[in-house]
């Protein structure tokens, strides 16, 4: 464990009780998009299948469930949720994430570190978070403005799998035979993703005004 | 032959 992984682990923490707080909140998850969070309770499921098997530590354990269990959490109130549900913006919600979850399964299929059941789902889920922020980005273009909890909560979402490639780069200098081109290559795409957001974001904090997304 | 690194990372 690293300096850098560890501000990147808790940089996540951060974008999901940011994105709790705005949704029990408010009781509102207008800005918020329903295909991300299920991109993302995907994600987890299928990159965490070694939950029960590869015992780490305590923590990655503990991380793990806590990204579960909160990925699901989200999904279930924005669907069934009586109150939350109603703010959801399901007109605006239109990206076809089924082509991501096939794409990246593909490409899974293709370049993986080994063929077994495991590592396609390992890749898989890298690849599919990659992608998991687009559904998001185009409804926030589409709202235009962004309130400020759903913006803060995209930010600290990009801004940890940067702290991720500096991780990379720590430890290809540090240790020997670390080689994770799937997570690094994949990781440099999803944080490119956020380019243009943090940019937006960026100007809105140094003008102290309202973020808003050029139609 | 390479030390096959676990997945010991989020």
């Amino acid at each position: 464990m690293n300096i850098f992984r560890f501000a990147g682990d808790m940089t996540h923490l951060i974008s999901i009780l940011v994105l709790l707080l705005k949704i029990y909140a408010t009781k509102s998850c207008s800005g918020i998009s329903l295909k991300t969070q299920e991109l993302y309770a995907l994600v987890f499921l299928t990159r965490y299948l070694d939950l029960f098997t590869d015992f780490i530590s305590v923590y990655n354990t503990i991380m793990k469930l806590v990204f579960i269990a909160s990925s699901l959490a989200v999904v279930c109130c924005m669907r069934m949720h009586r109150v939350v549900r109603r703010s959801y913006d399901k007109d605006l919600d239109t990206f076809r994430h089924y082509f991501l979850i096939l794409a990246s399964f593909v490409l899974a299929l293709l370049v993986n570190e080994k063929f077994t059941f495991q590592e396609i789902f390992w890749a898989f889920s890298i690849y599919l978070e990659a992608l998991a922020i687009l559904p998001q980005l185009v409804l926030l273009q589409r709202s235009g403005n962004v309130d400020n909890l759903t913006g803060q909560y995209v930010f600290f979402l990009g801004a940890y799998r940067a702290f991720y490639i500096l991780n990379w780069i720590y430890r290809y200098f540090t240790e020997q035979h670390f080689s994770r081109w799937i997570a690094c290559v994949s990781g440099l795409v999803q944080t490119v993703l956020y380019a243009d957001f943090f940019y937006y974001y960026f100007i809105s904090w140094k003008n102290n005004a309202k973020m808003q997304l050029p139609a | 032959r390479e030390q096959s690194w676990s997945h010991d990372e989020l």
